[in-house]
């Protein structure tokens, strides 16, 4: 899977989610990435979403919605509402990571595996781009 | 406002430094790379945000080195089966497509339901259809055949239909 997500200078925010499933799939299975509020989501009151790991686990917790909640009524930062879900997302037994933006430019890059391709740039100039955890 | 950022991932696993040579590590920076650059490119000259997410998607779905696009794994009978999504925060306006399996990229295809229909999920031979209405490339299947998952699909198969005490009950 991969996912874009990013903040224009106009101050709108954008979720993109692309994917090739689960090796051999069976019954027409579709995980979280096309599915709006589970693997992607963007809101510009709260946050970008874009997720990646066990898709079933991240239907039943509706998990990049769940984010922007966490940061709406919550008002937890991205960076806490992220970990939070990637939290539940354990607890449930789930695998996977997520990357979000606010709309002050704020990010997040939370996973619970041991590894996650990423990397980010700002307006700024801060850049990084990481593989493992320990990065 | 002239802020503007861009975060990018190509998948989440359990891969570790030990199972990694650093020139496969290298690769997947330089791809990572080449997709934010994209991204941050438009973004600089004012672009909306889900051009840019489209078009760092479609760079990592053009590489072999992801589960998207050019690089996605097989269904059970050897196809390539992919599903997209995007969505703007501005008016919460989205867009999806599932199980689309001739479509070169399927991000364009969730803009295109985005914008271009009064639809959220698009799915199999039906978003195909709009997709190519909408003029999008498609491609055969077999264009996102790629050895190393075609090897990784049949080794899981392998793996299923290995004999174990059990298969000697009855």
């Amino acid at each position: 899977t991969v996912g874009c997500v990013a903040l224009d200078i106009h101050g709108n925010l954008c979720a993109g989610t692309s994917t090739g499933g689960m090796n051999n799939k069976k019954y027409g299975r579709i995980g979280d990435s096309p599915i709006i509020g589970a693997g992607t989501y963007a809101n510009n009151k709260t946050c970008a979403v874009s997720c990646t790991g066990h898709g079933e686990y991240y239907i039943r917790l509706g998990f990049a919605r769940d984010i922007s909640a966490l940061m709406e009524y919550k008002k937890l930062g991205v960076k806490e509402a992220c970990a939070a879900e990637i939290q539940k997302l354990t607890q449930l037994g789930g695998t996977g990571g997520v990357i979000a933006l606010d709309a002050n430019g704020n990010m997040a890059m939370e996973f619970n595996t041991s590894a996650m391709f990423r990397g980010y740039i700002k307006s700024t100039g801060e850049k990084e781009i990481a593989i493992f955890a320990e990065e | 406002q002239e802020k503007y950022a861009i975060v990018i991932h190509g998948g989440a696993g359990g891969r570790s430094k030990t199972t990694m040579s650093i020139e496969q590590q290298n690769n997947y920076k330089a791809k990572l790379e080449e997709a934010l650059a994209a991204g941050e490119k438009l973004l600089k000259n004012g672009a909306s945000s889900a051009e840019a997410v489209v078009e760092a998607i479609k760079i990592m779905e053009d590489s072999p080195l992801f589960n998207a696009g050019k690089g996605a794994v097989f269904t059970s009978d050897g196809k390539n089966e992919l599903d997209a999504s995007i969505m703007n925060g501005e008016n919460l306006n989205a867009g999806a497509v599932a199980g689309v399996r001739t479509i070169k990229n399927p991000i364009t295809a969730a803009r295109e339901v985005m914008e271009n229909s009064e639809h959220v999920m698009l799915s199999g031979k039906g978003a195909s259809e709009f997709a190519r209405q909408q003029g999008l490339e498609t491609v055969k299947n077999k264009y996102f055949f790629t050895r190393k998952r075609y090897e990784s699909l049949k080794a899981l198969q392998k793996k299923q239909r290995k004999r174990t005490s059990a298969d000697n009950t009855g």
